[in-house]
């Protein structure tokens, strides 16, 4: 007979570490040392600070298993009150906003402190000090795992006797440098390289100290908080955001989200059905499924979707089937303007006419505003052309930085770069870098999105055969991205973001064609 | 300023779906498969039922974006006081015991559930009747996010009219046949080929029926649940272990774990300088701290770790840096006995000589004996090579089945197959086929513990030149598979389980050697 249980989310990420990265001594040496960096980045380049980081890896003398982690930055600092929660409680965050950071799961250290506990009966010890504070506070904790609470060991504070402001953290652990230096190092580089206005050190095990000067005094704009956008937005949230409030649904529709203003909710509204005075938490579960869906709209993947699934025998069918909200005539009226035969068959419909009707049905939907870039916080062509030319030296380089979309209601933007030539080395397949909310992801490669879109990619269209000497960089910034595990190595394919992949890409490699091209000709002219 | 919230797990599970495999609507009706097969077959199959399994999934007559999956099992069935916290409370489970399942996390159906109310709005229904009961029971239920508790819609119960038990569960999501089908169908088959003792009925959306009639009448030994065995404990395990009980620590640590007899935890105490009669609930942190190691004793991946990451200047000194449970004295004669000075660089020990080392200092520990495979199910060489044989038809297939091994306190079983030749197409790299716990894995491949060995293989030692019809099978069972995610796709290179695979894999690799060497002198005394 089967015995049921519960378990608290601190104990479920202690037994399954592997699932958060901890899968072995050297994953979890470099897996702690990435998300101490990351929330000292967060907190410092998020909020305007130009970031100081300090990274140290000790070895244990007594035990050269056992390694003591202490990465010190010049950030926010953290107030005291929810410094036990945020190091020792599994899903406690200041990351659940929209806004675009490193961290968002509420799990990062979290993960590593359980690590260290499992491994080492370590604790963590926090110092730190918040921004506007007088007092440096420190703390010894452990966390409780049946309850999923902090335990606090010693505790203590002082008067700041110099101006600081930031968080030092140190954890021991089961660790293994020799076969974590590599990726280790490279981590801490490929951060560098994407963060020039950042100071970071790093002193290794074997007393290696490596300074990353800062070359760059100014910052990128932060990202600010944002609502969430209509499209793709899911049912729950839209019910979350809907069941707090007995106002007229058309005002809380209007003010929950960003995108949207006053007359397209009422066009949505009245598409399903819905009066706009109606008190929001009255509306029935189905009322929220459709303006769900109406919200949404349609995008070009659900219309490339139901080309293929649709029960329809025609166009006009399969359009009536999608719930497009239009007259059955504005339809027919639509196709035959696009010379669309209304009762062909929609197999027969090619990509560019999926495209046209997507197009045409689009401006049947309420006018909802692209997502604001402003959660957004993309590196930008500038600061990726410098990086690749830094380490490759290559003959060419080309970035391209896409414009912001959505997906599931989350706003997101694409960079790709491409480096050709000169220090970059031949290879049988291109380099791939990839990185994600400025986060360098090295693990999982071929599991990726970005891996996904290359493996496509029929490079005679762009006169590159392989083995050749290419580069390509990829960066998916969002107020959410969608990795595909907590430990942050590979993005999921969600259709919006991999067809921005794949546009960016491609015209990063026409870029690189025409370069091809052009140089072919210089050589020809040089030999006549 | 930062704003500071805790999620629940439902939330962090809905939020974050990607991480649980839903990352897009294909891929989403995949894995909500998945999870409600893998659950009627732990229903079935680990109490001894042969498994009757039917798979429907229909598409939404208004809306061809929705599909409804059911799967019904004649299993053990949900006793009904369990059945709301088993599908609507996320990490609820049964499975969270030492016993090899498929299920694991306490998540599967929840997912699943999760994704169907937050695309379609819809309820989880299931009907189930427990094996000793006169009832069926009948709840439409949600998940409630915030508190991550069940919703209760409708509920009922009669009396059964006939001897039926088992469990039908019904959810209808959003969904996209056209780019699921392919693997929908592939993890269909290629459960039923290493389940040869199930019958499994598959109705698609296309109204097409599969049968995978049951071939085999008995069912393989059904796993029991077993006590943890030391070796890889962990602090906070043992803590829980320990802090449970008053009674003397000698007595407490015989029975709660296997493999250890009086005499063996005796000694594991004395080596750890604590006094057996020391109420268990007394020790103190770094007495546990020490136990868990002199427990954990010594594995031959830490001696080889310590070659390399050693501070220490002599072999000896290595070795009491390592905690060994032995004088210098003792240690020293160990070494002399193996022809190895002393006083030697670590760094210059080859890998027989750390094996030798490993060998003589395993004895110095307690005796702890091998880990119980009575908690695991291993397919056996029997089913893979029939399996195999049924699908490809090669010229040549070998199974390998290894002895139980041991990490982080979890028993393992390694099976790998090659098979080649005959109606084995060719390719210029070896097919996979994953599985893990009986579940065949479809994606991420690359991202494996089994890639990553297979990728470092020299075939040429083997006689064998790419491209080659070649398949390599690989099964990983365990009271804990290490998945990378909880999406279950990938198994991480937990150091045990890599070491196991690439010698398991060596072996049926030198069969097939032996196999084509043996042909190709055939084939020269034939021309003779
Ligand atoms: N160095 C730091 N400076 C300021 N705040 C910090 C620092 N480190 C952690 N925090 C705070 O602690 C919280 C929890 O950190 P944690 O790494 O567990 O989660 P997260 O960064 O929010 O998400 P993720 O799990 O994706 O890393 C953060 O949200 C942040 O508010
Ligand atoms: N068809 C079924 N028959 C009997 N019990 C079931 C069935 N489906 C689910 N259960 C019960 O519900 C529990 C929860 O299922 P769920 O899939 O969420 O988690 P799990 O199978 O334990 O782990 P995992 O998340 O790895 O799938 C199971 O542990 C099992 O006890
Ligand atoms: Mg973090
Ligand atoms: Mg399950």
């Amino acid at each position: 007979i089967e015995k049921f249980k519960e378990l608290s989310p601190a104990q479920f990420f202690a037994r399954y570490r592997e699932v958060a990265g901890f899968s072995n001594p050297a994953r979890a040496l470099y897996q702690a040392v990435r998300e101490l960096v990351e929330n000292s980045l967060d907190a410092t380049e998020t909020h305007g600070i130009l970031p100081d980081i300090k990274i140290a890896i000790r070895q244990s003398i007594d035990n050269p298993r056992f390694y003591t982690i202490t990465v010190e930055d010049n950030g926010i600092g953290i107030q005291p009150q929810y410094v036990p929660n945020a190091f020792c409680k599994v899903l406690f965050s200041s990351k659940y906003v929209l806004r675009q950071t490193r961290g968002m799961y509420g799990l990062g250290i979290k993960a590593a402190v359980l690590y260290a506990q499992m491994t080492a009966g370590s604790y963590v010890e926090v110092i730190t000090s918040p921004v506007n504070s007088t007092r440096i506070y420190y703390f010894k904790m452990k966390i409780d795992l049946g309850r999923n609470e902090p335990l606090i060991f010693e505790r203590g504070s002082w008067r700041k006797s110099r101006e600081w402001h930031g968080t030092i953290v140190s954890l021991t652990l089961e660790g293994d440098w020799p076969r974590a230096k590599q990726k280790v190092f490279e981590y801490i580089k490929r951060t560098a390289v994407i963060t020039p206005y950042a100071n970071i050190v790093f002193v290794s095990p074997d007393e290696e100290l490596v300074f990353f000067k800062r070359s760059v005094e100014k910052l990128p704009q932060p990202p600010l908080e944002v609502k969430p956008h209509p499209c793709g937005v899911d049912v729950e949230l839209l019910k979350e955001i809907l069941r707090n409030s007995s106002e007229p649904v058309i005002n809380v529709l209007t003010k929950s989200f960003q995108g949207v203003g006053v007359r397209a909710v009422e066009e949505a509204l009245k598409i399903a059905s819905i009066e706009p005075s109606k008190p929001s938490l009255k509306l029935t579960d189905q009322e929220i499924v459709k303006l769900a869906a109406v919200l949404k709209g349609i995008s070009i993947d659900a219309l490339i979707r139901a080309r293929e699934s649709t029960r329809a025998a025609t166009v006009i069918d399969m359009l009536i089937e999608l719930e497009v909200p239009a007259t059955k005539d504005a339809l027919t009226k639509l196709l035959n303007d696009l010379n669309i035969d209304p009762l062909s068959n929609p197999r027969s419909l090619s990509d560019e006419a999926i495209e046209a009707i997507y197009r045409g049905i689009a401006k049947l939907y309420p006018k909802i505003r692209p997502p604001s870039p402003k959660a957004l916080s993309p590196l930008g062509e500038g600061i990726i052309e410098a990086g690749l030319k830094k380490i490759f030296n290559p003959e060419f380089v080309k970035a391209i930085s896409r414009r912001p979309r959505v997906y599931q209601g989350h706003s997101f933007i694409v960079e790709v770069a491409v480096a050709y030539g000169g220090g970059v080395p031949s290879s049988s397949e291109p380099t791939l870098l990839r990185y994600a909310n400025k986060i360098p992801l090295l693990y999982d490669e071929k599991a990726d999105v970005s891996w996904k879109v290359i493996e496509r990619i029929n490079w005679e269209q762009y006169n590159i055969t392989m083995p050749a000497p290419l580069i390509i960089l990829t960066h998916v910034c969002s107020t959410k991205v969608p990795f595909k595990g907590v430990g942050k190595e590979s993005v999921a394919d969600v259709p919006e973001v991999e067809r921005e992949l794949s546009l960016a890409i491609k015209e990063a490699l026409r870029a690189l064609r025409d370069h091809l091209v052009r140089r072919m000709k210089e050589e020809l002219a040089k030999r006549k």
